[in-house]
Formats: C-alpha cells, structure tokens, sequence
C-alpha cells in the first residue's frame, strides 16, 4: 500500500481545496508556524477512520470544519480523499487504486466512500487493516508525543506490542 | 492469544535491542515483562543503561536521550511488523545535529519498506528527504501548499526555515 | 493583599497586550478574571485571537504558536516585575527561523535588567548571546565545560551541533 | 543581583568539579544530548533553596549526588556554590559579593552556607527575596515546559501574578 495524494477542503485551516501529491518514501513537510502542517495529520488520520475527535486536537467533531477567518465565513463541510494505491500481490475488490473519502456536515452527519461509492466505516477498515495499515497507534507519532513512549506506564506499552502481534 | 503476544515481545525486544545498539554503539537496552505469569495482562518495562553510564530510572535520562530511545524503540516495532504509512509530527525536535544524522540514518534503511511523512523544521532532516511539501499561509488563517525545493526557501509569509 | 493582586494584574494584562502585538503585529491577546468577585481566589483566562484568525480555544493553537504566546505572557511578567536572572530550557525548541528572531529581539529588550541563562540547539539563539558555555562529555557520564566560540564548535565527541 | 560563576562538584553527572564564569546577560549553554546541561538549571536551583527532588527531575535528594559511571565510583557528597555579586544600590550585611554554597551528604544532611559562614536555609531564601530572586516560577522555564504555561488550569495562572505582586 503506497500513499498517492491527499486531497483536503473545509478541513480545520483548509478553507481552500488543496491537493498533495505525493511521491517517494520519505515526504517532508515543511512549514511555518501555525499554517497547517499538523492539520494534514489529523485529516490523514480522520478520512481513515480516527472516531475520537481529542485524538485529532478537538473538543468534537464541529471543530473539524473550518470556521471562518477575519476574512471569510465558516464553511458548511469538510471533505477528505486520500488515493492509495495497493501492491501487487494485494488484489482487492476495489482494484488497483483505492480512494478512501470522508465528508462531515455541521449538522454532524458523516458519510465514508471507496472510490466514490458510499461505504460505511467498518469498510474502511477491513480494507486497510488487509493491507497493514491497521490502528496501530506507533504508526503515528503526533507533536511532542515521542516523549511518552518511553514514560508512558506499563501498561500502556503492552498496548504497541499488541498491535503489532 | 498469548503464544502471540509472547513470539512478538520476544522478536521486538531483540529488535529494540540491537537497534538501540547500532544508533549508541555501546550501552543496553533490555524489555521486561512487569508479569511474565500473566501475559494477557502484563506490562512492559524499558529498561536503559546509556554507553559509559550506569543504568538508572528512565526519569534521569534527558530529554534528548528519552526522544532517542523511543525512537529505537519504535524503529524495533517497524522492523517487526512494518506498517505501510508512518507518519512522525517534529519527533526530530529534541535531538542535536549527531543525533539528528542518526536518526536519519536509521530511517532510510527502513524507507525501502515503509513510507514515512516527516512534519520538521530541522535542516538535516529536511534534506534528507525524497519529496517536499511546503505549506504556509498566503492568507491569513486559510493553508495553502506551495512547491519547496531544499536549496531555496518557499515564497512565504514566514520564509525563515533556517533553525 | 487584594489590591495588590488587581494592580499586578491589571500591569501584567496591559504588557500582556503590548508583547502580543509586538510579537504577532497584528490580532489580540488578553487576561480576563474567571471570578473577579472573589480577587483572592480567582483564575486568569488566557484569551488569544492571532492575525487574521478567528478567536478560539488555546487548544487550537499549534505547537509553535502556543510557545510563542507563552513567551509574550513570561516576558509580560518580567516588564512588571523584572527578575534578576531568568533560565530558559529549549524554550526555542518548536519554533520556526523567523518566530525565533521575534523571540531574540524581545529577549534583547528585557537584557538590561535581567540575566538570561538559554540551554538551545538552535543556532539563531546561539549567536544572539553574548557568552558561551560549551558543555560536554569527554568521560562518559561525566560533564566537562569547554570553551565554545559560535564561529567554531566544541571539541568534543559530539561536534555537530548545527540544527 | 548579577550571577558571576556557578561551581559545581559532585551533583548528578558532574563528578569532576567544574566553575562556570559568567559574564554578560545573554548567556547561552550549548552542547550535545544528555551532557548535563539540564542538570545545571537542576545545580543553580537546588542551591538557592529548592527543596521539592520532584522539581529537580530526581524522586529522592540522595539522586542529587552523583551515583556514578562505568568507569568511576559513586560520590559521597554534592556541593553546589554560586557567586552573586549584588547591585549598587543593595547593600547587604555581607558586602557586595555573595557565594552561596549548599551541600548534601548520602547520608541526607544538608547544609547552607553564605559567604563560607554556616547558616540556614532561610537566611539564604530572605536575602534572595531582598534583591529579587524570590522564589518566582516564571524565573526557571524547565525543559518542555513553556508549552504548561498557557494550558495550565486559570487558577495555577494566577500563581504567577500573585508572585509578581
Ligand atoms: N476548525 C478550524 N477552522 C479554522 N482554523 C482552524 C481550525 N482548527 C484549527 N485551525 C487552525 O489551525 C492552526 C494550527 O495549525 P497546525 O497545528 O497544523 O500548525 P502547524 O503547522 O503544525 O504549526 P507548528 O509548526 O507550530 O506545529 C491554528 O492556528 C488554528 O487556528
Ligand atoms: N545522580 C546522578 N549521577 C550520575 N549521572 C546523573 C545523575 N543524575 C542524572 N545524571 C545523568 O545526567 C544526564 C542528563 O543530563 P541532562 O538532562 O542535563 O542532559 P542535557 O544536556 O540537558 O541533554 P538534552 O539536550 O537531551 O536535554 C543523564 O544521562 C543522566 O544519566
Ligand atoms: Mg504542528
Ligand atoms: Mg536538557
């Protein structure tokens, strides 16, 4: 499984539809303070499934649409398409290609497609835990996390090698 | 089931092991289980004794030296069940330049397997990456990306990446 | 005494606005009383709308932006109350080049009257100072201090400190 | 209150003796991971009064001295002793220069001293609070902790106004 692009809009600071393409194994991301970088995490990681919004920086799931600037007024809903591409030897129901979309409204309706047929969330899932990219929490790192790794109790690394079993 | 989760802390352990020793060449690091008789339930200790120093509590290390370890530690995971997509938010931050270019290094033998998005501000890091992605904000609050190529800076509000 | 906490307050919440703007340029920052009626027991709110952003919950703010908010209310408190001798801890570490520079102008302000000790990586801090401590260790486990020149870095078995 | 030099012999990692001479009011303290730079701020502290291990990254005060390396024995003492030379306009029945030095044995006795005069912990907390150096928290930022400041709960926030008052 390969990450191809992501595409973004109404998503928390992208007021704008912005796509990222991406090629090669090691993407850097490069950016001022405060202008999104760790909001491209958190739209990766809720068009895949995340539930919790406290995970993704948010009180709930209204402050994952963008709500306005000085400038501009909020928007209605947030939209987010990540293009997949699986292995060779993965073949799935889908193809090749694999575009996972995730759209919430203000009203907190949310609704999940695979190459731009609705799907529910569990589909979402099954497809990627198949191609490794289960909820394994190590698999992301969010700012300032690195350090609890090692601090966390006990108990919660069991948790990394669960995952990983 | 518990024959599982055993096989796997056994294989990460070796892992976190060898792994620690490639980026501090010397010193140990070890993985103990708080409860071996109940492996449903048990927790996992990190034990750590750096090169030259005597082992002690995880809490004297200094903030460079926990970063690092946890590193190793999730390096040892990848290499025991590499997931496709990693992504690691400024995890480069407490580090010094060496151990900056350890990590890095560490990194790209596990790039063949895994693709990994790295948010930096660290030049190091930065350039030893394969694709770029400048994000900045043309207009206030609203995110835009813009190409970046490491030779020269994006046209940006706050062109300044130098650290 | 009451009085004396209202004063202090209402000092530190203008300075508050004053670093803010000088920092940012532009938005608005502000301390408001949780309880104003009970001036011994009250809390302070911290209420911060960046440049050309809406005003939102501090949990928004990116890293880099609540440590550069936190540094406007720290120097805030010095205006008010100016300490002999301040030590910073990486405080530098999540911010970008140009975010450091602002913090290096404000710091140089607050120079006169107080001393301040950084521990940083970051090589914009690194030259703004006017001496250099080089901290090493040439024996494992053991701290030596060498002589550091920002022009050249230490002799030690960790040179590179380029950020 | 100007800080002139810091000695150091026998506190955590440094099991040599060391001065640090300071001049100038920027001072920046460089070097590579886990060489002590921390337990410098951890040394300066400890000195002036603080008495919580837990705000010096240490569960008891027996982890302030230095408990060894591979290739040396532990210590039996820690000895911290910082050199304040006092303003103009501050005269103080010690003259103008103040070397404040404490120490502490394995054996958990501690003891204070000014000017190489035994004297008591509270003594050395009066005649700092005299010049300015009180006990205020915003004077020592530890590491990573700049980001509690602004997240901290609004009543630990009043803390530091009511140290300024
Ligand atoms: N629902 C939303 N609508 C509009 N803007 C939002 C929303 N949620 C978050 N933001 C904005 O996103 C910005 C933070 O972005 P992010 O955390 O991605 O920054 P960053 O690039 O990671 O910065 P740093 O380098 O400091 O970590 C904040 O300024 C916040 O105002
Ligand atoms: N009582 C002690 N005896 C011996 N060594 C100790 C003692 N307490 C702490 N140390 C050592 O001090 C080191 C940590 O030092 P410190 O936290 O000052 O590093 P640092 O220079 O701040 O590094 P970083 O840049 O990563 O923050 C640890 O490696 C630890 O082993
Ligand atoms: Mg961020
Ligand atoms: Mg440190």
């Amino acid at each position: 499984l390969k990450l191809k692009s992501i595409r973004i809009y109404g998503f928390k600071s992208f007021a704008e539809k912005v796509d990222l393409n991406i090629s090669g194994n090691i993407i850097a991301v490069i950016g001022p303070n405060g202008c999104g970088k760790s909001n491209i995490v958190d739209a990766l990681l809720w068009c895949i499934g995340e539930q919790n919004p406290r995970n993704l920086r948010a009180q709930n799931s209204e402050e994952f649409i963008f709500n306005g600037s000085k400038a501009r007024k909020p928007l209605g809903y947030a939209e987010v398409s990540v293009h997949f591409e699986m292995d060779e030897d993965h073949t799935s129901p889908h193809g090749k290609d694999l575009l996972i979309t995730r759209r919430i409204k203000r009203s907190g309706e949310s609704s999940y497609m695979i190459n731009k047929k609705n799907c529910r969330l569990k589909d979402i899932i099954d497809i990627l835990a198949d191609s490794g990219l289960g909820k394994s929490g190590y698999a992301v790192v969010g700012q300032k996390e690195i350090d609890s790794a090692l601090t966390a109790s006990p108990y919660d690394r069991r948790i990394w090698i669960d995952e990983a079993a | 089931t518990k024959e599982q989760f055993l096989t796997t802390f056994m294989k990460v352990r070796e892992e976190f092991k060898n792994t620690f020793l490639k980026i501090f060449q010397d010193g140990h690091a070890d993985l103990i289980l708080t409860d071996p008789e109940k492996l449903l339930n048990t927790g996992i200790q990190v034990e750590i004794t750096l090169p030259g120093k005597k082992k002690q509590r995880l809490e004297l290390l200094s903030g460079g030296e926990r970063s690092l370890c946890a590193c190793a530690l999730l390096f040892a995971l990848l290499k025991v069940n590499p997931t496709p997509i990693v992504v690691l938010d400024e995890i480069d931050a407490p580090l010094d330049g060496r151990n900056v270019e350890k990590f890095v290094d560490i990194l790209s033998e596990h790039a063949h397997e895994t693709q990994f998005m790295l948010i930096t501000h660290n030049p190091i890091t930065i350039e030893s990456a394969t694709t770029w992605i400048g994000v900045t904000m043309q207009e206030p609050g609203v995110t835009s990306i813009v190409p970046y190529q490491p030779d020269k800076n994006i046209p940006s509000s706050n062109h300044a990446f130098a650290r």
